[in-house]
Protein backbone atom coordinates (compact mmCIF):
# COMPACT_ATOMS: atom_id res chain seq x y z
CA UNK A 1 0.00 0.00 0.00
CA UNK A 2 1.09 3.16 0.10
CA UNK A 3 2.61 3.22 3.89
CA UNK A 4 4.84 0.46 2.01
CA UNK A 5 3.39 -1.88 3.68
CA UNK A 6 2.90 -5.27 2.13
CA UNK A 7 -0.52 -7.48 3.01
CA UNK A 8 -0.88 -10.97 2.97
CA UNK A 9 -3.85 -13.28 3.00
CA UNK A 10 -4.07 -15.44 5.75
CA UNK A 11 -6.20 -18.33 6.60
CA UNK A 12 -7.40 -17.60 10.13
CA UNK A 13 -9.33 -19.47 12.68
CA UNK A 14 -12.25 -19.09 14.34
CA UNK A 15 -14.07 -20.94 17.15
CA UNK A 16 -17.32 -20.57 18.27
CA UNK A 17 -19.37 -22.13 20.34
CA UNK A 18 -21.01 -24.28 17.48
CA UNK A 19 -17.25 -25.79 15.93
CA UNK A 20 -14.34 -24.34 14.50
CA UNK A 21 -13.67 -23.18 11.10
CA UNK A 22 -11.54 -21.03 9.04
CA UNK A 23 -12.02 -17.88 6.98
CA UNK A 24 -9.28 -16.16 4.48
CA UNK A 25 -8.11 -12.34 5.51
CA UNK A 26 -5.82 -9.94 5.46
CA UNK A 27 -2.96 -8.51 7.83
CA UNK A 28 -0.21 -6.38 7.54
CA UNK A 29 3.21 -7.56 7.89
CA UNK A 30 4.77 -4.52 9.28
CA UNK A 31 2.33 -2.53 12.00
CA UNK A 32 4.53 1.03 12.14
CA UNK B 1 -1.04 27.16 40.32
CA UNK B 2 -3.57 29.12 38.26
CA UNK B 3 -4.75 25.90 36.48
CA UNK B 4 -4.43 23.30 39.06
CA UNK B 5 -7.37 25.25 41.34
CA UNK B 6 -9.14 25.02 38.45
CA UNK B 7 -9.23 21.47 37.25
CA UNK B 8 -9.38 20.39 40.74
CA UNK B 9 -13.14 21.47 40.91
CA UNK B 10 -13.93 19.57 38.01
CA UNK B 11 -15.54 16.23 38.15
CA UNK B 12 -13.84 13.70 35.93
CA UNK B 13 -16.72 11.90 33.64
CA UNK B 14 -16.66 7.99 33.24
CA UNK B 15 -18.63 5.32 31.61
CA UNK B 16 -18.98 1.87 31.03
CA UNK B 17 -17.15 1.67 27.84
CA UNK B 18 -13.96 3.37 28.84
CA UNK B 19 -13.71 2.00 32.11
CA UNK B 20 -14.05 -1.75 31.67
CA UNK B 21 -10.85 -2.86 31.48
CA UNK B 22 -9.49 -0.45 34.65
CA UNK B 23 -12.44 -2.31 36.43
CA UNK B 24 -11.21 -5.91 34.47
CA UNK B 25 -7.49 -4.90 36.25
CA UNK B 26 -8.46 -4.22 39.27
CA UNK B 27 -7.49 -0.34 39.03
CA UNK B 28 -10.31 2.29 39.57
CA UNK B 29 -10.22 5.53 38.69
CA UNK B 30 -12.01 8.53 36.85
CA UNK B 31 -11.16 9.23 33.56
CA UNK B 32 -12.31 11.49 31.51
CA UNK B 33 -13.83 10.40 28.32
CA UNK B 34 -12.88 11.42 25.17
CA UNK B 35 -15.96 8.86 23.25
CA UNK B 36 -18.64 11.61 24.21
CA UNK B 37 -16.60 14.85 23.64
CA UNK B 38 -14.70 13.55 20.42
CA UNK B 39 -18.59 13.59 18.63
CA UNK B 40 -17.73 13.94 15.09
CA UNK B 41 -15.24 16.10 15.13
CA UNK B 42 -11.63 15.97 13.77
CA UNK B 43 -8.84 14.34 15.64
CA UNK B 44 -5.19 14.26 15.58
CA UNK B 45 -3.69 10.84 14.36
CA UNK B 46 -7.09 9.50 13.06
CA UNK B 47 -5.79 8.15 9.69
CA UNK B 48 -2.34 7.94 11.13
CA UNK B 49 -2.38 4.74 11.69
CA UNK B 50 -0.40 2.23 9.22
CA UNK B 51 -2.23 -1.26 9.08
CA UNK B 52 -5.00 -0.45 11.27
CA UNK B 53 -7.61 1.45 10.09
CA UNK B 54 -11.85 1.80 9.60
CA UNK B 55 -12.80 -1.57 8.58
CA UNK B 56 -10.66 -3.65 10.69
CA UNK B 57 -10.90 -6.51 12.33
CA UNK B 58 -10.72 -6.92 15.85
CA UNK B 59 -11.17 -9.74 18.61
CA UNK B 60 -12.28 -7.57 22.21
CA UNK B 61 -13.87 -8.74 25.09
CA UNK B 62 -17.30 -8.98 24.73
CA UNK B 63 -18.76 -7.19 27.64
CA UNK B 64 -22.56 -7.71 26.65
CA UNK B 65 -22.05 -11.78 27.16
CA UNK B 66 -24.26 -12.37 30.40
CA UNK B 67 -21.25 -14.89 31.41
CA UNK B 68 -19.37 -14.60 34.53
CA UNK B 69 -16.15 -15.49 32.93
CA UNK B 70 -14.18 -13.10 30.27
CA UNK B 71 -15.55 -13.89 26.77
CA UNK B 72 -14.36 -12.36 23.40
CA UNK B 73 -16.29 -11.22 20.16
CA UNK B 74 -15.41 -9.87 17.07
CA UNK B 75 -15.73 -6.22 16.40
CA UNK B 76 -14.95 -3.58 13.79
CA UNK B 77 -13.50 -0.02 13.61
CA UNK B 78 -15.89 2.36 12.85
CA UNK B 79 -13.48 5.58 13.18
CA UNK B 80 -10.47 5.84 14.43
CA UNK B 81 -9.20 9.36 16.88
CA UNK B 82 -5.67 9.23 17.86
CA UNK B 83 -4.80 5.81 20.28
CA UNK B 84 -8.73 5.10 20.50
CA UNK B 85 -11.13 3.41 17.93
CA UNK B 86 -15.35 3.64 17.74
CA UNK B 87 -15.40 0.12 17.60
CA UNK B 88 -19.07 -2.13 16.74
CA UNK B 89 -19.64 -5.77 17.63
CA UNK B 90 -20.45 -8.03 15.01
CA UNK B 91 -23.81 -8.08 14.08
CA UNK B 92 -25.02 -4.55 14.70
CA UNK B 93 -24.88 -3.85 11.38
CA UNK B 94 -25.98 -0.45 10.98
CA UNK B 95 -27.05 -0.25 14.69
CA UNK B 96 -25.13 2.67 16.09
CA UNK B 97 -26.62 2.55 19.37
CA UNK B 98 -23.76 -0.16 21.25
CA UNK B 99 -21.14 1.60 19.25
CA UNK B 100 -17.93 2.14 22.03
CA UNK B 101 -14.83 3.37 22.43
CA UNK B 102 -11.46 1.81 23.21
CA UNK B 103 -7.58 2.32 23.26
CA UNK B 104 -5.94 0.25 20.58
CA UNK B 105 -3.30 -0.05 22.66
CA UNK B 106 -4.75 -1.85 25.94
CA UNK B 107 -3.28 -5.49 26.20
CA UNK B 108 -6.70 -6.30 25.56
CA UNK B 109 -7.14 -6.30 22.16
CA UNK B 110 -6.16 -8.75 19.17
CA UNK B 111 -5.78 -10.22 16.21
CA UNK B 112 -8.40 -11.95 14.60
CA UNK B 113 -7.75 -15.66 14.99
CA UNK B 114 -6.02 -14.86 18.75
CA UNK B 115 -9.11 -16.74 20.73
CA UNK B 116 -9.25 -19.92 18.73
CA UNK B 117 -5.52 -20.08 19.05
CA UNK B 118 -5.57 -19.79 22.72
CA UNK B 119 -8.77 -22.12 22.72
CA UNK B 120 -11.27 -19.63 23.84
CA UNK B 121 -14.23 -19.61 22.26
CA UNK B 122 -16.25 -16.36 20.63
CA UNK B 123 -19.41 -15.43 22.40
CA UNK B 124 -22.13 -13.45 20.22
CA UNK B 125 -23.48 -9.82 22.88
CA UNK B 126 -26.59 -11.21 24.46
CA UNK B 127 -28.20 -8.62 22.38
CA UNK B 128 -27.69 -9.97 19.30
CA UNK B 129 -27.93 -13.49 19.60
CA UNK B 130 -31.49 -14.06 18.71
CA UNK B 131 -31.14 -12.24 14.87
CA UNK B 132 -29.21 -15.41 13.69
CA UNK B 133 -29.60 -19.22 14.16
CA UNK B 134 -25.95 -20.09 12.05
CA UNK B 135 -22.76 -17.29 13.64
CA UNK B 136 -20.48 -20.01 11.25
CA UNK B 137 -22.47 -18.57 7.86
CA UNK B 138 -22.60 -14.65 9.05
CA UNK B 139 -19.03 -14.70 10.81
CA UNK B 140 -17.40 -16.54 7.07
CA UNK B 141 -19.37 -13.84 5.10
CA UNK B 142 -18.64 -10.86 7.24
CA UNK B 143 -14.87 -11.68 7.65
CA UNK B 144 -14.21 -13.46 4.19
CA UNK B 145 -11.64 -10.50 2.46
CA UNK B 146 -11.62 -8.05 5.45
CA UNK B 147 -8.59 -7.35 7.43
CA UNK B 148 -7.28 -7.53 10.93
CA UNK B 149 -4.65 -6.65 12.83
CA UNK B 150 -0.69 -7.98 12.38
CA UNK B 151 0.05 -10.88 14.50
CA UNK B 152 2.82 -8.61 16.35
CA UNK B 153 0.31 -5.63 16.97
CA UNK B 154 0.48 -6.72 20.85
CA UNK B 155 4.41 -7.23 21.56
CA UNK B 156 4.69 -3.71 19.11
CA UNK B 157 2.54 -2.27 21.41
CA UNK B 158 4.19 -3.58 24.59
CA UNK B 159 7.85 -2.05 23.07
CA UNK B 160 6.98 1.10 22.14
CA UNK B 161 6.50 1.70 25.51
CA UNK B 162 9.90 0.69 26.96
CA UNK B 163 11.48 3.78 28.40
CA UNK B 164 15.35 4.46 29.04
CA UNK B 165 15.35 6.63 31.90
CA UNK B 166 15.36 5.04 35.03
CA UNK B 167 14.51 6.27 38.75
CA UNK B 168 17.61 8.09 40.29
CA UNK B 169 19.12 8.89 37.01
CA UNK B 170 20.74 11.87 37.15
CA UNK B 171 20.56 14.85 34.23
CA UNK B 172 21.17 18.46 34.30
CA UNK B 173 17.24 20.50 33.85
CA UNK B 174 16.80 24.61 33.50
CA UNK B 175 16.51 25.48 37.25
CA UNK B 176 12.84 26.53 37.39
CA UNK B 177 14.01 29.79 39.59
CA UNK B 178 16.44 30.81 37.76
CA UNK B 179 15.60 30.20 34.05
CA UNK B 180 19.24 31.47 32.51
CA UNK B 181 21.11 28.27 34.11
CA UNK B 182 20.53 24.36 35.02
CA UNK B 183 20.64 21.97 37.77
CA UNK B 184 21.39 18.74 37.99
CA UNK B 185 17.77 16.60 39.17
CA UNK B 186 17.08 13.24 39.37
CA UNK B 187 14.48 11.09 38.13
CA UNK B 188 12.13 10.46 40.94
CA UNK B 189 9.44 8.45 41.41
CA UNK B 190 5.88 9.29 39.97
CA UNK B 191 3.72 10.79 42.91
CA UNK B 192 0.07 10.84 40.92
CA UNK B 193 -2.24 8.68 39.50
CA UNK B 194 -3.12 5.48 39.60
CA UNK B 195 -0.53 3.43 41.02
CA UNK B 196 -0.50 -1.00 39.95
CA UNK B 197 -1.09 -2.52 36.96
CA UNK B 198 -3.54 -2.07 33.57
CA UNK B 199 -3.47 -5.57 31.93
CA UNK B 200 0.20 -6.34 31.58
CA UNK B 201 1.09 -2.77 31.57
CA UNK B 202 2.71 -1.84 34.91
CA UNK B 203 2.21 2.10 36.31
CA UNK B 204 5.25 3.67 37.78
CA UNK B 205 7.34 1.06 37.99
CA UNK B 206 10.64 3.18 37.51
CA UNK B 207 9.03 6.71 37.60
CA UNK B 208 8.85 7.10 34.08
CA UNK B 209 5.39 7.56 32.28
CA UNK B 210 4.98 7.85 28.65
CA UNK B 211 8.09 9.51 28.27
CA UNK B 212 7.37 11.72 31.03
CA UNK B 213 9.84 12.67 33.95
CA UNK B 214 9.55 13.90 37.32
CA UNK B 215 12.35 14.95 38.51
CA UNK B 216 13.46 16.27 41.59
CA UNK B 217 16.42 18.96 42.09
CA UNK B 218 19.55 17.84 43.95
CA UNK B 219 19.51 19.28 47.16
CA UNK B 220 15.84 18.93 47.93
CA UNK B 221 15.47 16.83 51.12
CA UNK B 222 11.75 16.94 51.00
CA UNK B 223 11.24 15.95 47.39
CA UNK B 224 8.69 18.09 46.44
CA UNK B 225 11.21 20.61 44.38
CA UNK B 226 10.32 19.10 41.08
CA UNK B 227 10.23 19.49 37.47
CA UNK B 228 7.78 17.56 35.00
CA UNK B 229 8.80 17.59 31.59
CA UNK B 230 9.44 14.90 28.86
CA UNK B 231 11.94 12.51 28.10
CA UNK B 232 13.34 14.59 24.51
CA UNK B 233 12.42 17.73 25.96
CA UNK B 234 15.18 20.37 25.09
CA UNK B 235 15.33 21.70 28.59
CA UNK B 236 17.15 18.51 30.08
CA UNK B 237 20.17 17.42 28.95
CA UNK B 238 23.53 15.14 30.26
CA UNK B 239 25.46 15.54 33.45
CA UNK B 240 28.60 17.78 32.14
CA UNK B 241 26.27 19.83 29.32
CA UNK B 242 26.12 22.71 30.72
CA UNK B 243 30.02 23.27 31.47
CA UNK B 244 30.42 21.93 27.78
CA UNK B 245 28.59 25.03 26.07
CA UNK B 246 29.67 27.23 28.77
CA UNK B 247 25.84 27.69 30.16
CA UNK B 248 25.52 29.02 33.93
CA UNK B 249 25.05 25.93 36.03
CA UNK B 250 24.21 25.60 39.97
CA UNK B 251 26.30 23.88 41.56
CA UNK B 252 25.48 21.36 43.83
CA UNK B 253 26.85 22.14 47.69
CA UNK B 254 28.82 19.53 49.07
CA UNK B 255 26.07 16.54 47.59
CA UNK B 256 27.93 13.39 46.21
CA UNK B 257 26.64 11.05 43.89
CA UNK B 258 24.75 8.76 46.19
CA UNK B 259 24.27 4.79 45.76
CA UNK B 260 21.93 3.81 43.30
CA UNK B 261 22.24 7.14 41.25
CA UNK B 262 23.92 6.98 37.77
CA UNK B 263 24.08 10.24 35.57
CA UNK B 264 22.14 9.09 32.57
CA UNK B 265 24.01 7.85 29.49
CA UNK B 266 24.62 11.17 26.77
CA UNK B 267 22.37 9.05 24.18
CA UNK B 268 19.19 8.89 26.12
CA UNK B 269 18.63 12.63 25.07
CA UNK B 270 17.77 14.53 22.30
CA UNK B 271 20.48 15.29 19.37
CA UNK B 272 20.08 18.96 18.21
CA UNK B 273 21.10 20.08 14.59
CA UNK B 274 24.69 20.27 13.87
CA UNK B 275 24.75 24.50 12.24
CA UNK B 276 27.50 26.10 10.50
CA UNK B 277 28.71 28.57 12.11
CA UNK B 278 31.40 29.79 9.86
CA UNK B 279 29.79 32.56 8.41
CA UNK B 280 27.44 35.25 8.86
CA UNK B 281 25.93 34.02 12.77
CA UNK B 282 24.13 35.56 15.50
CA UNK B 283 25.66 38.18 17.50
CA UNK B 284 25.36 39.44 20.73
CA UNK B 285 22.34 42.33 20.84
CA UNK B 286 20.73 41.29 17.31
CA UNK B 287 16.97 41.31 17.86
CA UNK B 288 14.40 39.02 16.78
CA UNK B 289 10.79 37.83 17.93
CA UNK B 290 10.67 34.66 20.87
CA UNK B 291 7.71 32.82 22.80
CA UNK B 292 8.10 33.67 26.22
CA UNK B 293 9.19 31.20 28.23
CA UNK B 294 7.05 32.78 30.87
CA UNK B 295 3.93 33.34 28.79
CA UNK B 296 3.89 30.95 25.90
CA UNK B 297 0.84 32.84 24.86
CA UNK B 298 3.04 35.59 23.94
CA UNK B 299 5.40 36.55 21.47
CA UNK B 300 8.01 38.88 22.40
CA UNK B 301 10.09 41.34 20.92
CA UNK B 302 13.63 39.92 21.72
CA UNK B 303 17.52 39.76 21.85
CA UNK B 304 20.12 37.54 21.40
CA UNK B 305 22.25 38.02 24.64
CA UNK B 306 24.84 35.10 23.97
CA UNK B 307 26.32 33.21 21.33
CA UNK B 308 29.61 31.86 20.58
CA UNK B 309 30.59 31.76 17.04
CA UNK B 310 32.35 28.73 16.78
CA UNK B 311 32.69 25.43 19.27
CA UNK B 312 36.10 24.70 20.94
CA UNK B 313 38.17 22.06 19.09
CA UNK B 314 38.53 20.06 22.50
CA UNK B 315 35.34 19.63 24.69
CA UNK B 316 37.95 18.52 28.03
CA UNK B 317 37.54 20.67 31.15
CA UNK B 318 41.20 21.41 30.60
CA UNK B 319 41.04 23.52 27.28
CA UNK B 320 37.01 24.72 29.22
CA UNK B 321 39.41 26.06 31.65
CA UNK B 322 41.95 28.03 29.73
CA UNK B 323 39.10 29.23 27.24
CA UNK B 324 37.29 30.84 30.54
CA UNK B 325 40.94 32.11 31.28
CA UNK B 326 41.15 33.85 28.32
CA UNK B 327 37.94 35.06 27.73
CA UNK B 328 38.48 37.19 31.82
CA UNK B 329 41.85 38.47 30.82
CA UNK B 330 40.29 39.85 27.42
CA UNK B 331 37.05 41.01 28.90
CA UNK B 332 34.88 39.21 26.60
CA UNK B 333 31.67 38.23 27.47
CA UNK B 334 31.23 34.73 28.52
CA UNK B 335 29.29 32.43 25.67
CA UNK B 336 27.47 30.22 24.41
CA UNK B 337 28.73 26.87 22.05
CA UNK B 338 27.14 24.36 19.78
CA UNK B 339 24.82 26.71 18.42
CA UNK B 340 23.08 27.77 22.03
CA UNK B 341 21.97 31.62 22.19
CA UNK B 342 20.80 33.29 25.54
CA UNK B 343 17.55 34.89 24.98
CA UNK B 344 16.06 37.82 26.83
CA UNK B 345 12.68 39.41 26.40
CA UNK B 346 12.58 42.89 25.86
CA UNK B 347 11.29 44.90 28.45
CA UNK B 348 11.44 42.06 30.76
CA UNK B 349 14.85 41.48 31.63
CA UNK B 350 16.17 41.25 35.21
CA UNK B 351 19.42 43.40 35.03
CA UNK B 352 21.45 40.38 35.99
CA UNK B 353 20.11 38.21 33.00
CA UNK B 354 18.86 35.70 35.15
CA UNK B 355 15.63 35.56 33.36
CA UNK B 356 17.70 35.07 30.20
CA UNK B 357 16.65 31.60 28.50
CA UNK B 358 18.48 29.06 26.36
CA UNK B 359 17.42 28.49 22.89
CA UNK B 360 19.06 26.32 20.31
CA UNK B 361 19.49 28.53 17.04
CA UNK B 362 17.24 25.77 14.94
CA UNK B 363 14.58 26.60 18.21
CA UNK B 364 11.28 26.57 16.52
CA UNK B 365 10.76 29.39 19.17
CA UNK B 366 13.01 31.83 17.74
CA UNK B 367 11.65 34.42 14.71
CA UNK B 368 13.11 36.95 12.46
CA UNK B 369 11.91 40.10 12.98
CA UNK B 370 8.48 40.53 11.12
CA UNK B 371 7.35 37.31 11.67
CA UNK B 372 3.99 38.07 13.77
CA UNK B 373 3.59 40.90 11.06
CA UNK B 374 4.00 38.78 8.08
CA UNK B 375 1.85 35.89 9.39
CA UNK B 376 -1.23 38.14 11.23
CA UNK B 377 0.07 37.64 15.03
CA UNK B 378 0.29 40.24 17.82
CA UNK B 379 3.63 40.64 18.58
CA UNK B 380 3.78 41.65 22.63
CA UNK B 381 6.15 44.53 22.42
CA UNK B 382 8.72 45.49 25.86
CA UNK B 383 7.11 46.66 28.93
CA UNK B 384 6.66 49.98 28.77
CA UNK B 385 7.90 51.07 25.03
CA UNK B 386 6.03 54.13 24.90
CA UNK B 387 6.15 54.25 20.77
CA UNK B 388 3.24 52.63 20.25
CA UNK B 389 2.16 50.71 17.50
CA UNK B 390 5.40 48.60 17.62
CA UNK B 391 7.44 49.13 14.36
CA UNK B 392 10.27 46.87 14.37
CA UNK B 393 12.03 50.03 11.82
CA UNK B 394 11.86 52.48 14.62
CA UNK B 395 12.34 50.38 17.43
CA UNK B 396 16.02 49.28 15.79
CA UNK B 397 16.61 52.76 14.98
CA UNK B 398 15.99 53.82 18.35
CA UNK B 399 17.77 50.62 19.96
CA UNK B 400 20.68 51.11 17.81
CA UNK B 401 20.53 47.84 17.19
CA UNK B 402 20.29 45.42 14.43
CA UNK B 403 18.05 42.47 13.01
CA UNK B 404 19.18 38.80 13.11
CA UNK B 405 19.17 37.87 9.52
CA UNK B 406 16.36 35.67 8.43
CA UNK B 407 18.01 33.19 6.88
CA UNK B 408 19.55 32.07 10.31
CA UNK B 409 16.77 30.92 11.70
CA UNK B 410 14.96 27.34 11.30
CA UNK B 411 12.80 27.35 8.13
CA UNK B 412 11.62 23.96 7.83
CA UNK B 413 8.27 22.93 7.98
CA UNK B 414 7.20 18.99 8.44
CA UNK B 415 4.21 18.00 6.80
CA UNK B 416 2.61 17.50 9.85
CA UNK B 417 -0.77 16.96 9.12
CA UNK B 418 -2.42 18.89 12.08
CA UNK B 419 -5.61 21.15 10.99
CA UNK B 420 -7.32 23.46 12.94
CA UNK B 421 -10.46 22.14 15.46
CA UNK B 422 -8.73 19.11 16.11
CA UNK B 423 -8.60 17.68 19.87
CA UNK B 424 -5.23 16.22 21.44
CA UNK B 425 -3.83 15.82 24.71
CA UNK B 426 -1.54 19.01 25.74
CA UNK B 427 1.06 19.33 28.30
CA UNK B 428 0.04 22.98 30.35
CA UNK B 429 3.77 24.28 30.00
CA UNK B 430 3.25 26.72 32.44
CA UNK B 431 1.97 23.62 34.89
CA UNK B 432 4.15 20.76 33.04
CA UNK B 433 2.54 18.32 35.48
CA UNK B 434 -0.96 18.56 34.01
CA UNK B 435 -1.91 16.81 30.10
CA UNK B 436 -5.11 18.54 29.51
CA UNK B 437 -7.60 18.25 26.83
CA UNK B 438 -6.84 20.72 24.22
CA UNK B 439 -7.74 21.33 21.00
CA UNK B 440 -5.48 22.90 18.02
CA UNK B 441 -7.15 26.56 17.10
CA UNK B 442 -4.35 27.71 15.06
CA UNK B 443 -1.20 26.79 12.68
CA UNK B 444 1.09 29.34 11.74
CA UNK B 445 3.68 27.07 9.33
CA UNK B 446 5.02 24.67 12.27
CA UNK B 447 3.66 26.98 14.93
CA UNK B 448 0.50 25.66 16.33
CA UNK B 449 -1.73 27.63 18.88
CA UNK B 450 -3.03 25.20 21.90
CA UNK B 451 -6.29 26.32 23.15
CA UNK B 452 -7.07 24.46 26.86
CA UNK B 453 -10.99 23.51 26.83
CA UNK B 454 -12.65 25.00 29.12
CA UNK B 455 -10.09 28.08 29.46
CA UNK B 456 -9.80 31.33 28.11
CA UNK B 457 -8.20 32.08 25.56
CA UNK B 458 -5.56 33.94 27.41
CA UNK B 459 -3.91 30.41 28.89
CA UNK B 460 -3.42 29.28 25.30
CA UNK B 461 0.24 28.60 24.36
CA UNK B 462 2.58 28.07 20.95
CA UNK B 463 3.69 25.33 20.36
CA UNK B 464 5.90 23.60 17.95
CA UNK B 465 4.21 20.99 15.42
CA UNK B 466 7.21 18.49 17.01
CA UNK B 467 6.76 18.99 20.37
CA UNK B 468 6.96 15.93 22.65
CA UNK B 469 3.97 17.91 25.07
CA UNK B 470 1.51 16.99 22.81
CA UNK B 471 -0.23 13.70 22.67
CA UNK B 472 -2.75 11.51 20.35
CA UNK B 473 -6.55 11.25 22.19
CA UNK B 474 -6.04 8.24 24.66
CA UNK B 475 -2.56 8.99 25.48
CA UNK B 476 -3.03 9.41 28.84
CA UNK B 477 -5.20 6.06 28.93
CA UNK B 478 -2.40 4.17 27.39
CA UNK B 479 0.03 5.33 29.88
CA UNK B 480 -2.04 5.87 33.26
CA UNK B 481 -1.53 9.38 33.48
CA UNK B 482 -4.60 11.67 34.78
CA UNK B 483 -6.38 13.63 31.80
CA UNK B 484 -7.46 16.84 32.90
CA UNK B 485 -10.69 17.44 31.41
CA UNK B 486 -12.05 20.61 30.37
CA UNK B 487 -12.97 23.20 32.83
CA UNK B 488 -16.50 23.49 33.46
CA UNK B 489 -17.90 26.73 33.88
CA UNK B 490 -20.63 28.55 34.02
CA UNK B 491 -20.85 29.43 30.82
CA UNK B 492 -19.52 25.81 29.40
CA UNK B 493 -21.31 23.84 31.22
CA UNK B 494 -24.16 22.66 29.02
Amino acid sequence: DAGGRKWEQKQVQIKTLEGEFSVTMWASDDNK
Amino acid sequence: ARKSGGYQQNLPHSSSSQTWWLFNSGVSVDVFDWGRYLGDGEVLMGKSWGSVSEGVRVEVPNTDSGLPMKVYWIASIIKLAGFKALLRYEGFDSDSTRDFWLNLCVPDIHQVGWCAAGGKPLVPPQTILHRFTNWKTFLVKRLTGSKTLPPDFSSKVKESMQFPFKKQMRVEVVDKTHLCRTRVALVEQVSVGPVGWIGRFRLHDDGVIGGRLRLIYEECDDGTDDFWCHMYSPLIHSIGWSRSIGHRFKRSDGTRKLDGQMDAPGQLFAKVKEVDQTGLWFQDGMKLEAIDPLNLSAICVATVRKVRRRRSPSRSVGRLKLLRLTCSLRRLPQVLADGYLMIGIDGSEAADGSDWFCYHSTSPSIFPAGFCEINNIELTPPRGYAGLPFRWFEYLKESKSVAAPVNLFNKEVPNHGFRPGMKLEAVDLMEPRLVCVATVTRIVHRLLRIHFDGWEDEYDQWVDCESPDLYPVGWCQLTGYQLQPPAVTAGSRD
